[in-house]
């Protein structure tokens, strides 16, 4: 454990906490993607199977098991507890385009061709695209709430920090993973276009909105 | 922990 991870899993436990948080005290889940929600769902799921099998540390099973339980505990949210709030018509972006492309990826390049090691991979890329939903229904509406814009911006910053520590560990310890290392920084990139309007907006105290 | 993933991480 280094600093640039645990202050990226505290981000991730942050935006996760957010995100709970916006959707308990509104009553209402708008402006978010529940297919992005479904998706991180199904990444937890995938990779944590490893909970079953191999102990790290309290730390690591504690956190495995938050990730999976909120993660299914927002989806149930959106889909049954604040249904009617969820904004199903701008959610429309084509998760078979993921899923499927992503899965295929995943049988073809691992590290070991066994179930939990292909499960592990395609979370892992799954991962990397899962919030494409989220960014596509905000390109459609045009516009965040602030909540939903520190959501992200946790979000998109625990694998950035994610990527310091994979620096830190190459460096220090030997280690270098190819598969998490060129996902995590896809998954970085693809919140570039997000950091920019929330340093140059949301930090100045306004709104996300975009140009239609 | 060899050519495996980083299973270590979360």
């Amino acid at each position: 454990m280094n600093i640039f991870r645990l202050i990226g899993d505290m981000s991730h436990l942050l935006a996760i906490i957010l995100l709970l948080l916006k959707m308990w005290k509104t009553r209402s889940c708008a402006g978010i993607s529940g297919k992005s929600q479904i998706l991180f769902a199904l990444v937890f799921a995938s990779r944590y199977l490893d909970l079953f099998t191999s102990f790290v540390s309290v730390y690591n099973s504690v956190m495995k098991i938050f990730f999976i339980s909120t993660s299914l505990l927002t989806v149930y949210l959106m889909y049954f507890k604040f249904r009617a709030t969820y904004d199903s018509n701008h959610d429309t972006f084509r998760v078979e385009f993921l899923v499927i492309p992503v899965g295929g990826l995943a049988f073809l390049v691992n590290h070991e061709f066994s179930p939990l090691e292909i499960l592990w991979t395609f979370s892992i890329y799954l991962e990397s695209v899962a919030i494409l939903p989220q960014l596509f229904m905000m390109s459609k509406t045009g516009e965040a709430e602030t909540i939903t814009s520190h959501y992200l911006f946790a979000l998109g910053s625990y694998r950035a920090l994610y990527i310091l520590n994979w620096v830190y560990r190459y460096y220090f310890e030997g280690f270098f993973d190819l598969i998490a290392v060129v996902a995590g920084c896809v998954q970085t990139i693809l919140y570039c276009d997000f950091f920019y309007l929330y340093i140059t907006k949301v930090l100045k105290g306004k709104r996300i909105t975009l140009p239609a | 922990k060899g050519a495996k993933g980083a299973k270590d991480e979360l």
